[in-house]
C-alpha cells in the first residue's frame, strides 16, 4: 500500500492542512488511513487535538522504540496517527550523527505498511535529513504548491533535490503529483501561478484545486478535519474531490 | 546600531515579506540597511532580483569568506543584501561539524555592524544551527505572527527557544516585537488570534497590524519592495506605518 511523502520546503503552503483533510476523507472512503507527523512544530498532531506525548516520531527514530508502539487513534473515521514532538527539531543532528541517517524511518514503518491502506507523511518546511528519512521511506511525493510567487520559486529546486534522492537513496520514488493551494479566484496572481505550474509540470498537477477558505484555516482550532468540521464549504467540496483523485490513480482501497 | 532577527519556526508567517519592505521603508527614511538572507531558499535574495553567486552567506559561515566581500547592492534606495544560495542547506550540518556552530555569524557581521543603521536577518522555517546562529548574532528578535490559529500555536514555543538562546548563547537577546501579519479583516479568526496574541504579550505586540493585501505577494514578481511596485496599497500603508514605528521605538537613523 502506497507511502506518500507530503513535502515542500516552502513553509506555509499547506503540507499539514493537506496530510490532515486528504487522509480524512480517505478514511471516510473505507480506507486505513496512517498520518506520520515528522515535523517539529507537531502541527499535525495539534489539528487533530492529539496531546505530545512519549513515545512520538522522535522516539522511535533515536531511541529504536517501535513505530507501532507510538501510533494513537484519533476522533476522525479511519485515521490514526504517530505524532511529533518538539524533541523532533533535534534529530537531525541526532541522527547524522548515527553515520546511518537517511534509512531509519523506511526501517521503522516497513512493520506497518500492510495495516495500511496510505500512509502519508507531513514534512517539515526544510530539506534537512527528517525530511530526507520521509523522502527515503516514501514510494511518492505529493506537493502541494501554494498560488504564490514565492512558492513557484521553490518548485524548480524542490524536484532537483527529488532527482537527487532517486539516484541515491531511493530509486523508485515518484512524484505523485502536484496540489495547487490557497488558489484566490479574484487575484490574477493565482491563475497565473496555477497557469506556469500546468505549463510546467503538466502530467504531474492534479485537475483539483484547493481554493483558498478559511473555514479550512478555522477547522484545526477545533481539533478536527474540514469533514467533521464543515462538509459543506468550498474547503471540503476540494478535498473530498482531491481524494477521490488520489484513490483513483493510487488504488489503496 | 541594532541587528535584528525576523524569526518564527512556523512557515510561511510573511519573514521575507517583512524584512524586504520594512528595509525597504527605512531605507527610503535615509537609513543604511543591510539585509542578510540566511534562508537556502533564498527568498530574500531573489525578492530582490538578485541572482544567486559565489561569495554567498554560505562561503562566509562555512569558508570565512569575509562579510563584506559577499555584500551586493540592490535596486532599493538605502538597501544592500548579503544574499542566500542553495548550499546553505547543508550548513546545520556542517556548522555542527565545525565544533564552534553558534557563534559564526556573529562573528562574520561583526565588522560591518557599525556601516549600517540596521541589520535584518531573514531565518529559515526551522530552528536549526542556521536559525541559531542568527539569534546569537541579533540583538533582538521581530517575529512576524500570521493571523492564524496554527501559527498561534507555535509562538509559545518560539518564546521558549528564545529563553533558551538568552541563557545560554546569548544573554543581552531581547525580543523587539511581535508583528501580526496577513490579517483578513473579513474573517472572525484573523482578530481572534490578533486579540489573542495581544492578551499574551500586550507590551511586545507592535500597533501596526500587516493586513492581507494581493499587491504585497505581487510585488516579488517584479524584483522590487512594496514602496517600488505600489507605494499607495494598503501593503505598503502597512510597512510604512512599521517602519515608522520600529524607527521610534529603535532609533537607527
Ligand atoms: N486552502 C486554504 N485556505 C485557507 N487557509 C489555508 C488553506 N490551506 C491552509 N491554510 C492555512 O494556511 C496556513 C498554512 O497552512 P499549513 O500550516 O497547512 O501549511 P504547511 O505547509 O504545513 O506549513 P509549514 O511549512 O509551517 O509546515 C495555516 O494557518 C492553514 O490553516
Ligand atoms: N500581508 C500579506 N498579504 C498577502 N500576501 C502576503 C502577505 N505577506 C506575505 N504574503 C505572501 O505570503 C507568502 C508567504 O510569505 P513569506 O514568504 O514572506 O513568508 P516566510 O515566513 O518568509 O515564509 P518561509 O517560512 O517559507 O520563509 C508569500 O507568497 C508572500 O508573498
Ligand atoms: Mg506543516
Ligand atoms: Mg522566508
Amino acid at each position: 500500500m502506497p507511502t506518500f511523502a507530503v513535502a515542500n520546503q516552502k513553509g506555509g503552503v499547506g503540507k499539514t492542512t493537506t496530510v490532515v483533510n486528504l487522509g480524512a476523507y480517505l478514511g471516510a472512503l473505507g480506507a486505513r488511513v496512517l498520518l506520520v507527523d515528522c515535523d517539529a512544530q507537531a502541527n499535525t498532531t495539534g489539528f487533530l487535538g492529539v496531546d505530545e506525548a512519549v513515545p512520538s516520531l522522535y522516539e522511535v527514530l533515536v531511541e529504536g522504540v517501535p513505530a507501532v508502539d507510538a501510533v494513537v487513534a484519533t476522533g476522525t473515521k479511519g485515521v490514526e496517527l504517530l505524532p511529533a514532538s518538539a524533541d523532533l527539531a533535534g534529530a537531525d543532528i541526532e541522527l547524522f550523527q548515527t553515520g546511518q541517517p537517511n534509512g531509519v524511518l523506511k526501517e521503522a514503518l516497513a512493520s506497518l505498511r500492510d495495516q495500511y491502506s496510505y500512509i502519508f507523511l507531513d514534512c517539515p518546511p526544510s530539506l534537512g535529513v527528517v525530511t530526507v528519512n520521509a523522502l527515503v521511506a516514501a514510494d511518492a511525493v505529493l506537493v502541494p504548491v501554494q498560488c504564490e510567487y514565492l512558492a513557484l520559486e521553490g518548485l524548480a529546486r524542490l524536484m532537483n533535490t527529488l532527482d537527487r534522492i532517486r539516484s541515491t537513496a531511493n530509486p523508485s520514488l515518484q512524484v505523485f503529483g502536484l496540489v495547487m493551494t490557497m488558489y484566490d479566484a479574484r487575484t490574477v496572481l493565482s491563475s497565473q501561478v496555477a497557469e506556469e505550474v500546468r505549463r510546467h509540470y503538466p502530467a504531474l498537477t492534479f485537475e483539483t484545486v484547493i481554493p483558498r477558505n478559511v473555514r479550512l484555516s478555522e477547522a484545526p482550532s477545533f481539533g478536527c478535519s474540514i469533514l467533521d468540521y464543515d462538509p459543506y464549504s468550498r474547503g471540503a467540496e476540494a478535498y473530498r474531490a482531491l481524494a477521490l483523485e488520489v484513490a483513483s490513480r493510487a488504488p489503496g482501497l
